[in-house]
């Protein structure tokens, strides 16, 4: 089962190293900027289509790039000093109030969408859908039962095959 | 099969993405220091006990990191900017010759070995070591058939369990 592994590798090989340090790397952000953030949290965007695009505005224009976060260089597996950042971007809702939040997709969920792309992975549409509920159930449970993560993400999940033009401004708002 | 997934999004997620721009980065390298590589392929170590550790030298001292290439750039899943990154070791062999080449575990490894340490996953050392072999499997035979990767990596898979102390040198120097 596909989806088991990327949950897993998207904890022990992503979250469990990015989550411990995120609120470190936000309040170097204030003292660099005088930038307050709606949340310390990392938005973790799941979407049912699995259609993980480049840019959030590419969805949503009420959601916009603001700027990166301050990075995080880790040595892994041979490969000195890798980088690790996140992006911040900034809400507006339908009152033009704006809000600003650590935002992001899934990255794994990309993978489901490009297997189910290549006909020599054997993995269809319909399976892709499937596997990316698999991905979250799995997902949630571990960082459930995870201290390095506890309280320092939001797992959102996003039916966003008919969804309204502003649908993510809107989900992302609610958790704020 | 958590093997199986890894290896498709270490392609999709990775490969597909850097391998097509290692070619240029070696050159711009050359073009900033003078410095000429072995070989223009990345090296991709897969060790049977998924044991992939943080540095090379760890393993051989007779593997030393020597510097890293120019960083690669691109937007992902929400993330902007987001970078990517090679490191270049320099390896000598018993008559004190050196050779420089790129070279790094299968990142995806690690997950493998994480997992058979983390009892909520229920994966065991001996399904690890058969999950690294179907990374392997898996890997080459995507690769094979990738436009993208012709020709521009090297795919090592490392009996290192009962491994003599300079078997990751001996090893890499074979296939320069
Ligand atoms: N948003 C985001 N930003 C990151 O910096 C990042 N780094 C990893 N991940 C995701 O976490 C999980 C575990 O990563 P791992 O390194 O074991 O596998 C990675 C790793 O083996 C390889 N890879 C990706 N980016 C790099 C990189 N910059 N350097 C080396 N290897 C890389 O290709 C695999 C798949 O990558 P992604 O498909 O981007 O998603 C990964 C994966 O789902 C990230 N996700």
């Amino acid at each position: 089962n596909v989806a088991h592994g990327l949950a897993w590798s998207f904890y022990v090989g992503y979250l469990k190293l990015v989550l411990p340090e995120l609120e470190k790397q936000v309040r170097k952000h204030y003292s660099e900027t005088g930038e307050v953030l709606s949340s310390v949290r990392l938005h973790i965007l799941l979407p049912l289509s699995a259609a993980a695009t480049t840019r959030l505005e590419e969805v949503d224009r009420n959601v916009l790039f603001h700027q990166n976060l301050p990075e995080l260089q880790l040595d892994r597996a041979g490969v000195r000093r890798r980088v690790y950042k996140h992006s911040i971007y900034k809400i507006t809702d339908q009152n033009k109030e704006d809000y600003y939040c650590v935002a992001e997709y899934a990255t794994p969920v990309l993978t489901l969408y490009q297997m189910s792309q290549d006909s020599y992975a054997g993995f269809s549409a319909s399976d892709r859908r499937q596997q990316v509920l698999l991905f979250y159930t799995t997902l949630r449970h571990i960082l459930e039962t995870s201290l390095e993560c506890r309280n320092r993400y939001r797992l959102i999940l996003l039916d966003d095959e008919q969804a309204e033009p502003h649908y993510l401004s809107r989900e992302l708002i609610k958790t704020l």
